[in-house]
């Protein structure tokens, strides 16, 4: 996906 | 995951487990500013809120759960604590935290990624971060003498965020499409606000002398 991915840090 | 970011989480963690133990151990909270404290405790509160929604590890769960038990705890035991609280000097930690709130929520009604409850509130928690430790740098000025643990608890929390700045660079050259202009620049401001306490506590540390706040 063009989107990257930030929620999956603290 | 990178070495960067686990690099910034175990400090992080280091972080709360110090200040933990401080208050655990030695039942002091002196020179801790419980207005730093709620107002980590909100950031956690507002950040996690996807804990029960969305699954990515369980180390991302686990960790999530340490930092906002040990934030809610840490506030307990300032506001609760029949001997904790006694040592918590109300007078000096008089910084207007709510005044701080305020303007990150309404940056983060104005400035987000996605117009969402979740994503608004995330964003909320990423200003309210940047500017959490001000009551804390405020507090360690008017006290002056620090103590070693306190010195180090804010020490490792300024390393923390500095870990992740590199984490975002090495994502940003490794991912496509990996840019997030507000989680970077509010990573920046949070960092920098810690600048110059860094340059005295290095300086105490080199000249292992007391680590002392000009007033």
């Amino acid at each position: 996906p063009n989107k990257s991915y930030m929620k999956d840090e603290l | 995951m990178n070495i960067f970011r686990l690099a910034g989480d175990m400090t992080h963690l280091a972080s709360v487990l110090v200040l933990l133990l401080k208050i655990h151990t030695i039942k002091s909270c002196a020179g801790v500013s419980l207005k730093t404290q709620e107002l980590y405790a909100i950031v956690f509160a507002t950040r996690y809120l996807d804990i029960f929604t969305s699954f990515y590890s369980i180390y991302n769960t686990l960790m999530k759960l340490i930092f906002l038990g040990s934030s809610f705890s840490i506030v307990w035991y300032m506001r609760y604590h029949k001997t904790v609280r006694r040592t918590y000097d109300r007078e000096q930690d008089t910084f207007r935290h709510w005044f701080l709130v305020l303007p990150c929520l309404l940056l983060a009604l104005l400035i987000h990624e996605k117009f969402t409850f979740l994503e608004v509130l995330w964003t909320f928690s990423l200003y309210l971060e940047a500017v959490a430790i001000l009551p804390q740098l405020v507090l360690l000025q008017r006290t002056r003498n620090i103590d070693n643990l306190t010195g180090q608890y804010v020490f490792l929390l300024g390393g923390y965020r500095g870990f992740y700045i590199l984490n975002w660079i090495y994502r940003y050259l490794t991912e496509p499409h990996f840019v997030h202009w507000i989680t970077w620049i509010a990573g920046l401001v949070q960092t920098l606000l810690y600048a110059d306490f860094f340059y005295y506590y290095f300086q105490s540390w080199k000249n292992n002398k007391k680590l002392q706040l000009p007033a």
